[in-house]
């Protein structure tokens, strides 16, 4: 494992710490896109298939655990947790799941590596991973004022898929044999998805304001 | 290692 590997984990551990925490501690998901969040528990569902039947290290399987259960217990919160589940803004979060998890489904299903049941959902995953920020990113559009903690928690992501992206170039010219176009296709869309925010939360960052996006 | 590229990331 390489630093930019582990720095990339790191960043998506702690995206999702920050964002449980938040939700734990203010009783509150404001901002937060349901939608969003129940297409990465879908995500972390379909890729981690394997998480029983291939072992491939303590870490590995330690950090497929905690994705997979921090997923759902965030969809828990927003939907069920008597007091958070009133700060859910319903009217706002009105992205369809059906418009990224048809195509992706499709999608995964004639573009992949190996036309096997495991192989599909991992493909499919990918695909779904790189576009389940969308309802996410509208949805802070529309609301413009967005607080620290989700900010924070956007720019994680983002950071996590930039690492990754590091990382890829590291292990292509490290491991001859990691070539793995389909990986590199998703994840380099996924990362362009965050450009836009990135510019505005450095500007902020920069001028000591607050986060706001253009409408 | 015989893990397929990719499966050994998160």
């Amino acid at each position: 494992m390489n630093i930019f590997r582990l720095a990339g984990d790191m960043t998506h551990l702690f995206s999702v710490l920050v964002l449980l925490l938040k939700i734990h501690t203010i009783k509150s998901c404001a901002g937060i896109s349901l939608k969003t969040q129940e297409l990465y528990a879908l995500v972390f569902t379909t890729r981690y298939l394997d998480i029983f039947t291939d072992f491939i290290s303590l870490y590995n399987t330690v950090m497929k655990l905690i994705f997979l259960g921090s997923s759902f217990s965030i969809v828990w919160y927003i939907r069920r947790h008597k007091i958070v589940r009133r700060s859910y803004d319903k009217d706002q979060d009105t992205f369809r799941h059906y418009f990224l998890v048809i195509p992706c489904l499709v999608l995964a299903v004639f573009i992949n590596h190996k036309f096997t049941f495991k192989e599909v959902m991992w493909t499919f995953s990918l695909y779904l991973e790189a576009v389940a920020i969308l309802p996410q990113l509208v949805l802070l559009q529309r609301t413009r004022n967005i607080d620290n903690l989700t900010g924070q928690y956007v720019f994680l992501l983002g950071a996590y898929r930039a690492l990754y992206i590091l990382n890829w170039i590291y292990r292509h010219f490290t491991e001859p044999h990691y070539v793995h176009w389909i990986t590199w296709i998703a994840g380099v869309v996924q990362t362009l998805l965050y450009a836009d925010f990135f510019y505005y939360y450095f500007q902020s960052w920069k001028n000591n304001e607050k986060l706001q996006l253009p409408a | 290692t015989t893990t397929e590229p990719g499966k050994d990331e998160l």
